[in-house]
């Protein structure tokens, strides 16, 4: 639908299904943290497939919150200069529900922003093991 | 800034490139566009023109909704807002379920799902001309835009990128964009 002009729009209160954006339903994981189990966190899981920060997708994602998850959060976080909690806070659902290009942020799991400058996405753990 | 994996770009005798549309669209919607392609020019020696022929262009424009075959399906109102193909393939595509605003400011719109196409445009022909993601929040190539935002104006970040893959426009002065002009988001939009 196009919009020539802004008083073409129609007014408030506007909606479409009840729903704004297909992601807003990820709003109700704020706090959810490693080990937790909540339903519906399959389909967050797919959307960090989507945008490249979880490699190799199983044919179903669980609902758990795993160290994969808190993996891509981490990648996420700091992709988009957020805390790296490694936790759903506000601020990073903030960013996740906002509209976004469908490309993916890391493409054959290598990524070239912010979390691909210090260490690469892959080497991250093999890194801090060597350290030790 | 960042690259697609292997940087690839359109070569050095491609750089003179044409863009078709796979729908019947206004003017007024071929002009945002025009503007859109204009920006990257600017900066660049690439050079855009339109044509009318869709499937001879280099660069290939259309709105779909849903699933439209290339294994990027759409998600309606929202999420998804559009997605591009790196060099050489052409192909940028637009949620056609989008409430596309194509003049007018935006940030007034009434309408909470309003989502300025110039915006998105923009952002998509950095991925044609070769640009990935970027983490800078002033920069085009940032992943995410809020509905009611306008934001058009190259950030020093892709121009770097940008001129680092096909050089600089001889014209460029350098005073295209700075952190400072942007028009920055003023919505908390979703």
């Amino acid at each position: 639908r196009f919009f020539p002009n802004i008083t073409g729009l129609p007014p408030l209160p506007f909606s479409k299904n009840g729903t704004l954006a297909p992601w807003d339903a990820f709003t109700k994981f704020a706090g959810c943290r490693s080990g937790e189990k909540r339903d519906g966190l399959a389909k967050l899981k797919q959307y960090f497939n989507e945008f490249g920060y979880i490699q190799n997708a199983p044919s179903n994602f669980s609902d758990d919150f795993d160290d994969e998850l808190e993996k891509a959060l981490r990648v996420y976080q700091q992709n988009f200069n957020l805390n790296v909690t490694g936790e759903l806070d506000d601020q990073t659902l903030q960013k996740i529900v906002l509209p976004r290009c469908g490309n993916a942020d890391i493409v054959n799991g290598t990524t070239s922003m912010n979390s691909g400058k210090s260490a690469s996405f892959h080497t991250t753990k093999h890194f801090h093991t060597t350290e030790h | 800034f960042t690259f697609f994996p292997g940087t690839p770009r359109w070569p050095d005798h491609r750089q003179d490139l044409t863009y078709g549309f796979a729908d019947q669209l206004t003017d007024e919607v071929k002009a945002v566009f025009a503007r859109a392609f204009e920006r990257w020019s600017a900066v660049t020696p690439l050079t855009f023109t339109p044509t009318d022929s869709y499937f001879l262009a280099d660069i290939k424009i259309g709105f779909f909704t849903g699933d439209h075959g290339d294994g990027e399906p759409f998600d309606g109102v929202l999420g998804t807002l559009a997605h591009a193909f790196s060099p050489t393939n052409g192909r940028l595509h637009l949620d056609g379920a989008e409430d596309w605003v194509v003049a007018g400011d935006v940030r007034t719109s009434p309408l909470p799902s309003a989502v300025d196409l110039e915006s998105v445009a923009v952002h998509e022909i950095g991925h044609l001309l070769g640009l990935g993601h970027s983490s800078d929040e002033n920069a085009i190539m940032y992943p995410t835009i809020s509905s009611r935002t306008r934001k058009v104006e190259l950030g020093s970040d892709d121009v770097e990128g940008i001129q680092y893959l096909y050089g600089s426009n001889p014209n460029y002065n350098g005073s295209t964009s700075t952190t400072s002009t942007h028009e920055r988001e003023t919505s908390g939009g979703v």
